[in-house]
């Protein structure tokens, strides 16, 4: 009755791992091509290097349903002292910070480890470099999920001879590879649809698939931002202010937030009844709780900046979608920068039409959230709302139709539903943006579709 | 480009705190009243004690729209050297063993904890006196984020003069009353169409609900149980070899899992290969992973017990649906109980007919999962899948019809698609069962409609 116990983090995940993808062999092996996949575009991509990744996946002992997972990439690597909490420590990560990945959560790669250990007991082998590395670092980890570190089996480092970078992981986990073939499958073709500056060359027990890089040009590298005003709670607040270094409140809001420049910190603080000169550090409790209550209710801060951000952009998904639905015809819309809760987000949108696309009598729906193709779950996200509650008709679109529909949200802080990042959460201010970006593409369509109609009018004359 | 940080545990809850249902204002009020609720009604009917439970929400502050949320209970309490780590540790909990409660995570309340205090600044104030107590403990507690620990802000103590035993609860937080009533409102009705043995007094800014106590007839008090031969992976077999006091394998295999007998060890043991009589301590992993692979393929265990499972039973799920839905006729079943990986569950469902049921054109579904009400994510659920591809018209049913669907599912191991327990994961077995309840409770209104048909013929003759 009263017999209390505290379970250390990483036990809490192993234990609860169905909350983060990994609820059955089928699910696990799906997870662990998605964690391992978004990691090497985060690290290649994100700092300008056009990703090249190389994906196998082997039977190791069908009777135990063993398989091993193994993925390389050219990216930017992990300098090696950082290998072993990277693998093997619950909640580490390089993407703490608001920028735009994939990543988010500091987690993926514990998980991954944390399933194999659990049901196969091998270690997780990783072969790293960082950019300009002189050597080349082995080593082979496991979890102690009592103290949340890594247990590290093996250990090896080399001279790095021909200036290598990037990093290679294998594991080996108990994965059901029929009943995940054709998830794994959709997955990497919808990857290459949203990326299709990467080459993906993936060897699967009884299949091949190579995705051709369809384009050089890579989108924007995503700066490093600042918090907006909106974005902030009290313990946010708090945390900034014990970094602050002396500043007076004035320079403080200058220098710490995100699109606020002299001007605005002098007439918020003037508005909200703070005087800029007074050290950040001297305010009270209250007057830290008054200080992000005035900054959510003023009207005059500037919208958040999108340098964090990092869309596909219109020209990226036309050459994408093409190549990979072989539709006749594709538009795409990137829409303007907005916001929630502080947070800015761009919704992006593209329909293709006709082709190789099957007919069907609603469309196929493509969801992305920071280019993550999302392919479970479908009923939960706002995405799915939108297009099945979008007017066709209006737009001379009748089913069934070859219709394909691309709804991609970029954030430094998607809302996600679940540690598995397989939904988005409903966000008023998302789910306008999505029909908005949907109505923009639909209209080009139409236009297309007229166009074509006179054609084939004068044709038929 | 290669600085890492490790997020402390409190901190990162926190930061993603969507993922447990604290989305905004509005899903946060929701979810606060939730976990207070569902803790109340697990430290009551579980050991026993009929729920008696006041629940009040009050608007504190119109312009910074600060709610606060105050509830007690009549439960078994918290002894008062507890209390900090209960409401200040994530992952602090009396219920992370196999027994069927609502709470399985023991991260519920420190979730309210850190929304408060990340909105208001303010502590949680608690009071509470463990059964046969003394005393009565006051505490004023805010979570560190750092170290993930409780702060103590207050603490107090005093003589029990009355006896009286329980715990009350009040949080201040930044909460959208009027977006969240309708919600909370259901929540609360949908509880007592559950659980007709509790009382739930509720007081809002604008309105009051008194769910009275329909029956004192309480469901089956859970035992505590041991794990299944098929729920293990290699990690939990270490840990429980760990704690095994130099047992053999005979002795550990008897002691140790549910549902193993003297014979049916001895002729695992033989079948997988082992020597019964080897002590445990001294197995190699490489054997513990046979082992463990040997006990899931192993064909001759029994099914898992179901004495830690409670399911509510066809009696009070046919009282608390007349009494709250006001249905003319209502039909339910229990199912026996089944297991997945190892896990056992038990399907119950009931049809809920006429009355004052709206008609609408498919079954209004109540879906329940240890007794919670799931109001979010219908979308994700099995339950909604399995209703709608349900056959009717065999069923003497047409729509539009005055008919609810309830599906309540009990386990020792809920598959959750998130950590705010709105949904439930597909699995295989799970849904078959509701399959099969919901056809055994669609006869039993197919004979009810047919003996209403002829006493109507009868009639108009
Ligand atoms: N292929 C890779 N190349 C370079 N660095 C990597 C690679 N994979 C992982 N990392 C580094 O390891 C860290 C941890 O990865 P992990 O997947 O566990 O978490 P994450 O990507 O930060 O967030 P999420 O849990 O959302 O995936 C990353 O933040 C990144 O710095
Ligand atoms: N009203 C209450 N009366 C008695 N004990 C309580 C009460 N509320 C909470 N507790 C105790 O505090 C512990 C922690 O509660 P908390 O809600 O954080 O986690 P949980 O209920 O175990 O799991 P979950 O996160 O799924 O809700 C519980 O396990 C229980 O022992
Ligand atoms: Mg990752
Ligand atoms: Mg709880």
């Amino acid at each position: 009755m009263y017999a209390y116990e505290a379970l250390p983090v990483a036990e809490w995940f192993r234990r609860n791992r169905e909350l983060a993808g990994f609820h059955n062999p089928t699910r696990a092996l799906y997870q662990t091509v998605r964690e391992l996949v978004e990691n090497s575009l985060d690290a290649t991509e994100t700092y300008g290097i056009l990703p090249t990744i190389y994906l196998r996946i082997n039977i190791e002992d069908e009777q135990k349903s063993w398989v091993s997972v193994y993925a390389e990439d050219n990216g930017i690597g992990i300098p090696g002292a950082e290998i072993p909490n990277v693998f093997g420590r619950v909640f580490y990560s390089s993407k703490y910070r608001i920028k735009q990945h994939r990543g988010v959560f500091g987690l993926g790669l514990k998980m991954v480890v944390l399933y194999a250990q659990s049901t196969t007991n091998k270690p997780v082998y990783v072969r790293s470099a960082a950019l300009k590395s002189d050597k080349i670092y082995e080593y082979q980890i496991m979890i102690d999920t009592n103290s949340n570190s890594p247990i590290i089996l093996d250990r090896k480092e080399y001279p790095n001879k021909y200036r290598w970078h990037g990093t290679a992981v294998k594991v080996y986990l108990e994965g059901s590879w029929l009943a995940a073939k054709k998830r794994i499958e959709d997955y990497l073709k919808r990857t290459a649809i949203i990326a299709p500056y990467a080459e993906i060359a993936f060897k699967g027990p009884d299949m091949e698939l190579w995705l051709k890089r369809r384009t050089t040009k890579l989108p924007p590298a995503p700066k490093e931002g600042l918090p907006h005003p909106k974005s902030v709670d009290v313990d946010t607040l708090k945390q900034m202010v014990a970094e602050s270094r002396g500043m007076t409140l004035l320079e403080f809001l200058m220098e710490s937030f995100d699109a606020v420049g002299e001007g605005t910190a002098k007439v918020f603080l003037e508005w909200a009844g703070f005087n800029p000169n007074m050290k950040v550090t001297a305010m009270t409790p209250e007057e830290m709780v008054k200080l992000v209550e005035k900054m959510k209710q003023y009207g005059g801060w500037r919208r958040p900046r999108s340098e964090w951000l990092s869309p596909v952009g219109a020209e990226l998904l036309e050459i994408g979608a093409k190549a990979i639905l072989g539709a006749e015809a594709v538009f795409a819309v990137t829409r303007k920068p907005e916001s929630y809760g502080g947070h800015p987000f761009i919704v992006e949108a593209a329909v293709a039409w006709g082709g190789q696309i099957p007919p069907s009598d609603k469309p196929v729906l493509l969801r992305y959230a920071n280019k993550i193709p999302l392919l479970y779950d479908e009923g939960a996200d706002v995405a799915r709302k939108v297009v099945d509650e979008f007017n066709w008709q209006n737009y001379k679109v009748k089913f069934p139709a070859s219709l394909a529909v691309i709804i991609h949200v970029c954030s430094t802080k998607i809302p996600y539903a679940s540690a598995g990042k397989e939904a988005i959460a409903e966000v008023p201010e998302i789910e306008k943006e999505m029909r908005l970006a949907l109505r923009d593409a639909a209209k080009k369509l139409r236009l297309y579709l007229s166009r074509k109609e006179k054609e084939m009018e004068m044709f038929n004359r």
